[in-house]
């Protein structure tokens, strides 16, 4: 027997908005550890790993280990169905088929099931080893998502260059050419954004770092990677989970993209940099 | 071919 039960629905239905479009089919694994999941996309270029623990859950209890193959645009279909402020209760026999999602009113006077079909997922898992990333950045979820839209109305991939004092994002397409630089920042501090086109020059904003958007940057050696925008678009679909985004990078290796789920876990994106012929 | 590398490169199954 396998049951869940998370008071604050909301997170569970942004966890699956920020992944379905990015994988169509996923096991998850259900453990004494927690809720988890790890999926690749069809290109197998990028990979979401996603972990609620149990502890995280209100309610939680798995006699054994159980997985349950889901389709995940009809999962977000079921979840759609639950209100933000609804508590969600997942619920799957040891050998059934199907798994019931329970969705309750605060009230407690609208008690709603739906039924989903499990389906048997060949998948392949990849082992991701822990790894000391060479570089580390933290910043508002907000503005790499806006970094990372803006950017995509320019060029098709972004390189992305870490210094122990800033990180920069740029791009380049037919119309011209962008720089972001994201100045490593404390509270109060200034942020400069630069964008440069063909057509009109340099313009250089500053805004005030009122929202929060510090940058940390924990670095033991420069990096500069190069990704496709339309993941990392993908990826920031997940926003909403946290205020903050952490990027991990590493020479020759796949940034890490997380988002941290408040007192429950992580949804991780692994996307795979682009190489020099 | 694009630069674009699979995830493959990089982990191993398991």
């Amino acid at each position: 027997m396998f049951e869940a039960r998370i008071l604050q629905g909301s997170i569970l239905k942004k966890v699956l908005e920020s992944i379905k479009d990015l994988v169509t089919d996923a096991n998850f694994e259900c453990t004494a550890n927690g809720f988890a999941l790890q999926a690749m996309d069809s290109s197998h270029v990028s990979l979401v790993a996603l972990m609620l623990r149990s502890t995280g859950f209100d309610h939680y209890r798995c006699d054994r280990d159980v997985t349950m193959g889901m389709n995940l645009l009809n999962m977000s279909k079921m979840l759609k169905c639950a209100d933000n402020d609804d508590t969600i209760t997942m619920k799957a026999d040891d050998a059934g088929d199907v798994v019931t999602f329970m969705f309750e009113n605060p009230k407690a006077d609208k008690i709603s099931d739906f039924q989903m079909k499990l389906m048997d997922i060949d998948t392949e898992h990849l082992g991701i080893p822990d790894t000391e990333y060479e570089a580390t950045v933290k910043m508002s979820s907000n503005e790499f998502q806006r970094i990372c839209r803006d950017l995509s109305s320019i060029g098709d991939t972004v390189t992305i260059a870490v210094t122990k004092d800033s990180v920069k994002f740029t791009t380049s397409g037919d119309i011209g050419e962008a720089n972001i630089t994201c100045r490593r920042t404390s509270d109060g501090d200034m942020k400069e954004e630069k964008v440069k086109t063909e057509e009109d020059g340099e313009k250089v904003h500053n805004t005030k770092s009122s929202e929060g958007q510090n940058v940390d940057i924990d670095l033991q050696e420069p990096v500069t990677l190069t990704f496709a925008l339309r993941y990392l678009n993908s990826f920031c679909k997940a926003t909403s989970l946290c205020e903050n985004v952490r990027l991990q990078l590493s020479k020759e290796l796949p940034v890490v993209v997380q988002y941290l789920i408040e007192d429950m876990g992580y949804v991780r994106f692994y996307l795979a940099p682009k190489i020099e012929e | 071919f694009d630069g674009q590398v699979g995830l493959a490169n990089f982990y191993a199954p398991g």
